[in-house]
């Protein structure tokens, strides 16, 4: 995943 | 992993397995909408549109059934169990899912950050977990029903909003081209719907008197 992506978040 | 980020996920956790914990306990589901139930179930079932695509970690993908699941399993409970749905405030928590999802699914097709069907999704989850607290908030006001476990539950659920805010600053300083606006606005709006009703709340904590909202 792209390291500085929101989508990591829940 | 910032530690604000994962006490923002704990509270959150435990905001949905305190509700369905008790609901399932206490057979009784008394001062808890529905309509904000249903309105998270709806925002974890599209925002996590991506579970089977794109895997980010163990933790990520363990913490999004957990949500799923516990989400719909409220919401199962508030509508079938035969005990639960007895003690559910009808008459009073009688606002239109229609007027939040619509205009959220109109802003999602119009800002979001890629047109595709996942990014629109996304976008629209954020939006509608802004206003999803709208529901709980008027039936909180009708009701005047603070008890603890709504009381709790908020408690938790305004918690979880603010460790976010200290994540979102804190990844925007340390990581490289880490901006969101859509997240961080949308994010912003539903602290401050928190912020409202926490005025109060510990207005009338410190008072010592029963929680009465304006109207």
């Amino acid at each position: 995943a792209d390291e500085s992506s929101a989508k990591d978040e829940l | 992993m910032n530690i604000f980020r994962l006490a923002g996920d704990m509270t959150h956790l435990m905001s949905v397995l305190v509700l369905l914990l008790k609901i399932h306990t206490i057979k009784s589901c008394a001062g808890i909408s529905l309509k904000t139930q249903e309105l998270y179930a709806l925002v974890f079932a599209t925002r996590y549109l991506d579970i089977f695509t794109d895997f980010i970690s163990v933790y990520n993908t363990i913490m999004k059934l957990i949500f799923l699941g516990s989400s719909f399993s409220i919401v199962w409970y508030m509508r079938r169990h035969k005990l639960v749905r007895r003690s559910y405030d009808k008459e009073q928590d009688t606002f239109r899912h229609f007027f939040l999802v619509l205009p959220c699914l109109l802003l999602a097709l119009v800002m979001n950050e890629k047109f595709t069907f996942k990014e629109v999704m996304w976008a629209f989850s954020l939006y509608l977990e802004a206003v999803a607290i709208l529901p709980q908030l008027v039936l909180l006001q009708r009701t005047k029903n603070i008890d603890n476990l709504t009381g709790q539950y908020v408690f938790l659920l305004g918690a979880y909003r603010a460790f976010y805010i200290f994540n979102w600053i804190y990844r925007y300083f340390t990581e490289p081209h880490y901006v969101h606006w859509i997240t961080w606005i949308s994010g912003l709006v539903q602290t401050l719907l928190y912020a409202d009703f926490f005025y109060y709340y510990f207005n009338s904590w410190k008072n010592n008197v029963k929680l009465h909202l304006p109207a």
